[in-house]
């Protein structure tokens, strides 16, 4: 299975 | 103070048996505009956002802008000691460290209120860009819950394809595969029956079971789910909470190695 990407890879942290 | 009255309580109750599975605790911020709440799975793969409208609310005040960290397991405790038709109050004083619950039965005949202790919660708040997205499919949200349901059996991973043709929903694992095709459909005199697709271009991304069978517990807010989807961007599967606002969940696709 591939790992799943966390999501603060996408949204940037304020 | 903040005091905010709905009518109907089991909205919210339905809003924490969407989210408790995710979330352990979890922030709400309180304005003027209404409820707002943003946080991560512990895992911090999957991100939750709800948004309560305050002219949703039967009578909303906020004088303060307010952060209420709250266990969501308590706050699970609370709401299962209301009635199904219950209204509910919640109030909180400006820098309170508790905030209490009313419900009242429909014919008045019984008040109670918990007040409940607040907890200080460091949340990281993500920014979440506007996206064009390469479809967005509006389909009956039990249909979808079943379709997850049915398909996690095969798989820990769901591969949703939308094309022109319609969105297929593929598993593989051990015991084999499954499919399960929708075609556009409009029923015009049942709206929430239809299977709509807005489609700019066709995509196929891969999630996981888990996550998405987690977000289906939103299923009794709504009778329609939205998925939008783009190329390497999460999947925003949304539920509409009717006349009072909407609950996301944000996924990361899995990313073929």
């Amino acid at each position: 299975e591939n790992p799943q990407q966390p999501i603060v890879n996408y949204f940037k942290n304020l | 103070m903040f005091e905010a009255r709905l009518v109907n309580s089991s909205t919210f109750r339905k809003v924490l048996d969407a989210i408790k599975d995710l979330l352990n605790e979890a922030s709400f911020d309180c304005s003027e505009n209404g409820i707002q709440l943003q946080a991560m799975d512990s895992s911090h793969v999957s991100l939750v956002s709800l948004n309560l409208k305050s002219d949703g609310f039967d009578k909303f005040r906020c004088d303060r802008n307010l952060t209420m960290g709250m266990n969501l397991t308590s706050l699970g405790k609370v709401f299962k000691c209301s009635g199904a038709d219950d209204t509910v109050t919640m109030k909180a004083q400006d820098y309170a460290d508790t905030v209490t619950f009313m419900f009242e039965s429909k014919k008045q005949d019984k008040i109670s209120d918990y007040e409940m202790k607040l907890m200080n919660l460091d949340q990281e708040h993500l920014g979440i860009p506007d996206t064009e997205f390469s479809c967005i499919i509006k389909m009956p949200s039990i249909e979808f819950a079943r379709i997850i349901r049915d398909l996690s059996q095969f798989g820990e991973s769901i591969v949703i394809s939308c094309t022109k043709e319609g969105v297929k929903f593929s598993a593989q694992g051990d015991i084999g595969t499954g499919n399960v095709k929708l075609a556009q459909t409009h029923n015009f005199d049942k709206e929430e029956e239809s299977v709509t697709i807005d489609l700019q271009e066709p995509v196929a991304l891969t999630f996981a079971c888990q996550y998405l069978n987690s977000f289906t517990k939103a299923t009794p807010l709504s009778n329609q789910v939205k998925l939008s989807m783009c190329e390497n961007v999460p999947l925003v599967v949304e539920y509409q909470i009717p006349e009072l606002g909407h609950l996301r969940f944000y996924l990361a696709p899995k990313i073929e190695e």
